[in-house]
């Protein structure tokens, strides 16, 4: 029995680049 | 050591409840932390299950905040691991097969009919109601390919300086032992004999293949592993050859085969014959007969050139001037056997470099492999310290 179709809410995500990118940064960031 | 189980596994809903505030311990116990021997007695890729698990509650509580945090989280601490461990194939393997299940998961529970036709009616009772993670997947795709890279490169830095030892000087045949061309010495590129000898390099096949086994990575995976691998050993092995006079002999053709024959036995006891690793080694099988085969008569020369179809012209011409023979009673190959071998290959569209590239690369592909695992019977051991997470 399969679930009933429901929309389901696109989740955007960073690229894999940019989210190094965030990650570096935060890094920076911190002490 | 397992959890306490209080209800039955029907009641549970396979998901993991856990307070925004514990996704950084989370992260360090089931990532940052972990080692791979803390899981080996459990289901193959717990981490990515539990992980999973987490992600299904926050879609389930329609909480976007949370599934966003906990995945970039995740990815984040997996490269970060991955940093640190940059030369170490035991973790590099862990977090390929955890990080291609992750993805597998994301897929299989994503409601898309395509990923769904294996399911039992459970598993899509289990489905995500209210996020689409198609971005997502795209990242932890991408994050695979990362992860198996650095894989092959850790494996290929490991076997890189037992392939010449092990497979042109090591004497696996004892009756061809000491027969060798007139006027050349044994030479060894290797300090420690034992650890470079054929059984060696065997020996580290079956670890990397026994370490991605325990770790749950897909066949599919493992099989584009050892056609990697194996090409090297190809590119290797075959380059030493075609720049050394003293390996091209009939003995060491001999040898060469054997030890061929023994790549390719392994390959079959671990049922890994049909990942196309054997074909890689096609040009050094078609070297070893050239080195064995009669090269006199014009015949002998036609011969020559419809066996040796994957090696260029300028391998074979290459191989035929070093070859050297082994005492008084064989004769060395003729410049007009040289030459004639050359009129026969003219109208070959070879590539212009002798050497084979030891850095090609295949690109892999994942292919979607779903679990028949049920996420409301998954068991968390008590000494990972998760007892923060409830079973809902």
């Amino acid at each position: 029995r399969l679930p009933p179709p429901r929309p389901r809410v696109l989740l955007k995500a960073p690229t894999l680049a940019e989210m190094e990118e965030m990650n570096i940064s935060e890094e920076e960031e911190s002490p | 050591r397992q959890v306490t189980v209080q209800r039955k596994d029907k009641d549970f809903e396979g998901m993991l409840e856990y307070c925004k505030e514990d996704e950084a311990l989370l992260v360090k116990i089931l990532i940052t932390d972990m080692k791979p021997q803390m899981v080996s007695a459990t289901v193959p890729c717990l981490p990515a299950y539990i992980l999973f698990m987490c992600i299904r509650h926050a879609d389930y509580m329609n909480d976007d905040q949370k599934v966003h945090s906990l995945l970039t989280s995740t990815i984040n601490a997996i490269k970060k691991v991955l940093k640190k461990h940059n030369d170490d194939f035991e973790t590099t393997s862990f977090w390929l097969a955890n990080t291609s299940r992750l993805l597998h998961c994301l897929k299989q529970y994503s409601g898309d009919e395509a990923f769904m036709t294996q399911n039992s009616s459970k598993q899509n009772e289990h489905c995500l109601k209210n996020f689409d993670l198609a971005e997502y997947r795209q990242v932890l795709s991408d994050l695979s390919i990362q992860i198996y890279q650095q894989l092959i490169k850790v494996a290929e830095g490991m076997m890189h300086p037992m392939i010449v030892s092990a497979m042109l000087e090591s004497e696996s045949i004892p009756s061809l032992a000491g027969v060798k061309p007139m006027g050349y010495r044994h030479r060894s590129s290797s300090m420690d004999g034992d650890s470079y000898s054929l059984e060696g390099l065997i020996r580290q096949l079956g670890i990397f293949q026994g370490t991605m086994c325990d770790h749950g990575l897909d066949p599919e995976i493992i099989r584009q592993v050892f056609k990697q691998l194996f090409y090297m050993i190809n590119a290797v092995t075959l380059n030493n050859l075609l720049l050394r006079k003293d390996v091209c002999s009939w003995s060491t053709g001999m040898q060469l085969r054997y030890n061929i024959s023994q790549l390719e036995e392994w390959l079959r006891s671990k049922n890994l014959h049909q990942s196309g690793a054997v074909a890689t080694m096609e040009p050094l099988i078609q070297a070893t007969q050239l080195l064995q085969v009669k090269k006199k008569t014009h015949s002998d020369a036609e011969a020559i050139c419809s066996l040796c179809s994957v090696l260029t012209a300028q391998q074979v011409v290459k191989i035929l001037n070093l070859y050297t023979p082994l005492n008084e009673f064989e004769e060395r190959v003729t410049v007009s056997f040289i030459r004639d071998i050359q009129g026969l290959l003219r109208d070959r569209n070879d590539p212009p470099q002798l050497l084979v590239d030891t850095k090609h690369a295949f690109p892999v592909l994942f292919p979607y492999t779903p679990s028949a695992l049920s996420l409301e019977t998954l068991h968390i051991p008590a000494n990972l310290g998760l007892d923060f997470l409830t079973r809902v």
